[in-house]
């Protein structure tokens, strides 16, 4: 019976079968796009409208969303307004033979309750790297082995920042290792001048609330897609 | 004699109910939704004269012409599925990332010989 059903479970594009260990929960971007598809379709649903994904307007027939793996990075040397250094890490090697990822979308959440934060209009300064070497074990090293991805300000009003990370994560499927990403959010330039007044400790505060990453992957299996083709 | 054989509607190729549950295949563990889900099957005869309704190919018509002069050397045409429907699926992979598939051919929505 396990040979058959390894054999079914290939015929659904699964290499095993698979024995989730600390099942999270689902996101709710998934779970939006789950209950939209429940609807019955239209009858004139053109075949390849299964390998597309309406939502984000790619191609792909499957939807993951991996979640980081990295650490919190504890730097020797103070750095003065760097609220947060984390490593961020996606397992992509999941990714099955055959299936080219089309998208891929990261997502940084935060909890915070802006109405009661003691600096409402309070910015921060994200950048975001892509990692070119790996680190030595213990050390925190962020020397030159890294490249700037993103810089972007940001107002602690925002709940959730997407980032469109594609390129990165398609080379990272082709060409070369995947080495993980830098994120680091500091105090911005505007106020550097309270930090002098209120400690760069207490300017971080809001920054506390960093919930998590996701990075969000869209892919199309050519196994899967290829027999709706052939048929139209 | 085969022609005179009574086919009752309730015998005519056409889909039947089939609701398959993961639970019952041991896979609920890492499917998250649907629990199950109304598949279908196909499942009856494809008697001469096929009508329109039997959604019969130009190839079940002769099958059937050639099976009416050979009975014993080719049979009656299958019934099989026309028109399926897809679904998608929500589940856990080996390292505990969700993922949404979306999967052709997975509803029996019509039969036909």
């Amino acid at each position: 019976l396990s040979l058959q059903e390894s054999l079914l479970l290939k015929s659904l594009g699964l290499s095993a079968k698979p024995s989730p260990k600390i099942p999270v929960p689902v996101p709710s971007v998934l779970w939006r796009i789950f209950q939209k598809r429940k609807t019955p379709p239209a009858t004139n649903r053109d075949p390849a409208d299964g390998c597309r994904v309406e939502e984000f307007n790619v191609p792909g027939n499957i939807i993951r969303v991996f979640a980081d793996q990295g650490h919190f990075i504890h730097s020797a040397q103070p750095q003065p307004l760097l609220c947060l250094q984390k490593r961020l890490y996606f397992n992509l090697s999941v990714l099955e033979e055959g299936e080219r990822l089309t998208m891929a979308q990261l997502e940084i959440k935060f909890s915070h309750n802006s109405y009661h934060s003691p600096w409402p209009g309070q910015g921060f300064e994200l950048r975001l790297y892509r990692s070119c070497q790996v680190p030595l074990r213990g050390t925190p090293s962020l020397g030159p082995g890294r490249k700037l991805l993103v810089e972007q300000s940001f107002a602690r009003l925002h709940k959730s920042l997407l980032f469109n990370l594609s390129d990165v994560a398609k080379d990272w499927t082709t060409n070369s290792r995947n080495l993980g990403l830098i994120l680091e959010i500091a105090v911005s330039g505007d106020g550097a001048s309270a930090a002098v007044s209120a400690g760069p400790r207490s300017l971080c505060a809001g920054i506390d609330s960093f919930l998590d990453t996701s990075l969000l992957v869209v892919t199309l299996s050519q196994q899967q897609c290829r027999a709706s083709r052939r048929r139209r | 004699s085969a022609y005179n054989v009574p086919i009752t509607p309730s015998n005519l190729c056409k889909p039947r109910r089939l609701y398959i549950s993961f639970s019952d295949v041991g896979w609920e563990n890492w499917i998250i939704a649907p629990q199950g889900y109304m598949a279908n099957y196909c499942l009856g005869e494809c008697p001469f004269p096929l009508t329109a309704e039997l959604n019969s190919t130009n190839h079940a018509i002769l099958q059937t012409m050639v099976h009416s002069l050979d009975p014993e050397g080719t049979p009656q045409p299958c019934c099989v599925p026309v028109r399926l429907s897809p679904i998608s699926i929500l589940y856990y992979d080996n390292s505990d990332n969700v993922v949404l598939r979306h999967y052709e051919d997975m509803v029996v929505d019509e039969c036909g010989c």
